[in-house]
């Protein structure tokens, strides 16, 4: 088994610009 | 009622068949003109011509124009698919159609896959993770040194690139999703599902008879 490491891809996908559900926000 | 009738360009923007884009995508004929509702309300933030404009797109995701985002600006232009600069609601409910809980999943791999692809090479390169992971870590004020970040893009390399050829292509992409399904979680919007009830004033609009 792999040790358990931040994956880049985890930190990026977290950006407020890929956030769709902002649009739904009043 | 001719596409290209010059007399008919001041007519206000008219609602593309939702009966249309509800083949086209995993929307009822409702739930399109629910999302319409959105698409309007979006549409008019900047200015009230019935399309979305880039400005309108960053102030709904972030509730300022001020910011800027290399992820809003990746998303935006996925969605433009006509490439005009603006988002007319097909191309909204069409792209939109994609984060639905219900939507196939390689739709969601194959859109996330592009995003990533900054520079629309066609994988995923070194430099383009570093500098999103930059932006993403500027976005939240996180600080990590150059050694720390470059050791979590080897890592994520060593995982993702199979090949070993420095890149990581769709098939690599998708591998790596598979394995680590939070990484489409952002590719679903829980909201698309409760659409018509969010926006229930689309009944007073509707052109199509309930079935």
């Amino acid at each position: 088994t792999k040790p358990v490491t931040m994956n880049a891809f985890e930190l990026i996908s977290r950006s407020q610009g890929l956030n769709l559900s902002n649009l739904f926000e009043k | 009622l001719g596409c290209c009738d010059t007399k008919n360009r001041k007519t206000p923007y008219r609602l593309e068949n939702p009966e249309i884009i509800a083949s086209e995508t995993v929307f009822s004929v409702s739930e399109v003109e629910a999302l319409y509702e959105l698409y309007k309300k979006i549409s008019s933030a900047v200015v009230d011509d019935g399309l979305i404009n880039k400005e309108e797109f960053q102030l709904a995701l972030f509730k300022t124009n001020k910011k800027e985002s290399i992820f809003a600006e990746r998303v935006f232009n996925l969605f433009d698919t006509k490439n005009n600069g603006v988002l007319d609601f097909g191309e909204f409910a069409r792209a939109l159609s994609i984060f639905h809980p219900d939507a196939p999943l390689n739709e969601k791999i194959d859109f996330s896959f592009r995003l990533y692809d900054l520079k629309q090479q066609g994988y995923i390169g070194r430099e383009e993770v570093k500098h999103m992971m930059l932006a993403t870590l500027a976005e939240s004020g996180m600080n990590l040194s150059d050694e720390v970040i470059e050791n979590i893009i080897d890592k994520t390399f060593e995982e993702a690139d199979t090949k070993h050829d420095g890149r990581i292509d769709k098939d690599e992409w998708e591998s790596l999703v598979l394995q680590h399904p939070s990484l489409l979680k952002n590719m679903t919007l829980q909201y698309l599902r409760d659409i018509t009830t969010t926006f229930p004033s689309f009944v007073f609009y509707s052109q199509v008879e309930d079935t």
